[in-house]
């Protein structure tokens, strides 16, 4: 479903250049729940971001859903990413403008589902992840958890093939996150494959396999 | 040092009412370590911001350095906090424009610090939280726990009498919370009182004392 060969990704910055991503070769089959884990800066969300059609590397072959990604269009990777892929960003990139309801309703939009549907694929959601009565609210008006749920709903909204989340539980109680590993888990259940960035052990300990990452590469 | 009687916020949004804070009655001597838990959504980051004079309760009245805040401006009120109070934000709210450095070294500027001793000041900092090569580099250009650890960083820059941190090590893997947590143990060692809002019970146990909040209410 998902490989790489040799992923290369390099910033460069006035002396600086970094080696976010250090020739990466991974692999991920349908249906799997990989947690990718490493310290602070070691190219965990350049690699999701990469992974999840965000961003080109700049050397070396990645293969989504058997299709080489290298050399296709911005325009052409995000036509793929939205028909495939429900992201978590780790800092949410909610919609100011919108509010908490239209926020997770985009995918279904995109998707072309009714309106009437739409309300009660959003409403359902939102009241699973406790944060119903702010539906009409905007983001700036939410606390960080809650905002990090919208941020969640919006990309399981879609129901889509995978999965990419960005710490997922960073800001949130220890009870809220176990719901939100859980919503998670069965939707890995049901076929969902999802591709997980964490730094809590026992998030990860939902996964079924754990990538390390350290300085851009794979150390397991 | 700070003391707060029935202390009451709310947030108004066309049908619905939030008591984000419920008469609060709290007391926090010099040199605590008073670490603020409860689930999302509780209040904890209103009370935050309350207590470090970012923002004004509706009702009820807070002591602060024995002086009575409610009816001071704005401004007043800002004056005392840039004299007195280190604040990491749960977004962070780094400034874009500048660069590391320079976010760093603002609340050094505001005390009229020598550029010299500043230089020295904000490098020593961040070699000491591992993102000294990233001085020059713009918040944008960094990952999740780096941007966390510059706010960080520019907080406790000032040497100020108080610290006030919503979720630290929200971004952070273990190693890097625990550097983290040393750090600011440390720095209340030396007297520094420190308000922490977290999630981690791990993080929490450095703490004197732990505040339980729920529903805008304290609750232990
Ligand atoms: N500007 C606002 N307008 C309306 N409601 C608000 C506003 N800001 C915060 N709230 C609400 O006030 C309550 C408390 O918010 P607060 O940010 O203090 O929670 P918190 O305990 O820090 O949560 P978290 O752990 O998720 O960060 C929440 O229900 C939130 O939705
Ligand atoms: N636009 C950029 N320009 C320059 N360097 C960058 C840029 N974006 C990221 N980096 C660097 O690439 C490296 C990897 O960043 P990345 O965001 O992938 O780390 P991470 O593992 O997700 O870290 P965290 O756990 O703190 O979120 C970091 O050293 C970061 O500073
Ligand atoms: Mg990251
Ligand atoms: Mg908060």
């Amino acid at each position: 479903m998902i490989r790489t060969e040799n992923l290369t990704k390099l910033y460069t910055t006035d002396e600086v250049e970094t080696t976010a991503l250090n020739k990466i070769n991974l692999s991920i089959q349908p249906g799997e729940f990989v947690a990718i884990m490493g310290p602070s800066g070691c190219g965990k969300s350049t690699l999701l971001n990469v992974l999840g059609l965000l961003d080109e590397p700049n050397s070396g072959s990645y293969y989504f859903l058997d299709k080489n990604i290298t050399g296709l269009t911005e325009k052409q990777r995000s036509k793929i990413r939205k028909q495939n892929i429900g992201f978590i960003f780790q800092s949410f990139n909610l919609i100011d403008e919108l509010n908490v309801f239209e926020n997770v309703e985009l995918p279904l939009q995109y998707q072309g589902v009714s309106a009437s549907e739409r309300k009660e694929k959003v409403m359902t959601l939102l009241e699973r992840f406790g944060i119903g009565h702010r539906a009409k609210h905007y983001p700036q008006q939410l606390s960080g958890g809650q905002q990090q749920r919208v941020a969640i709903c919006r990309a399981i909204a879609g129901n889509q093939k995978l999965i990419f989340a960005d710490e997922p539980t960073g800001n949130l109680d220890s009870t809220n996150g176990q719901e939100v590993m859980k919503i998670l888990s069965g939707l890995n259940q049901s076929g969902t494959t999802i591709i997980m960035v964490t730094h809590s052990e026992q998030d990860a300990a939902y996964a079924n396999r754990i990538v390390q990452l350290k300085d851009g590469m794979i150390v397991n």
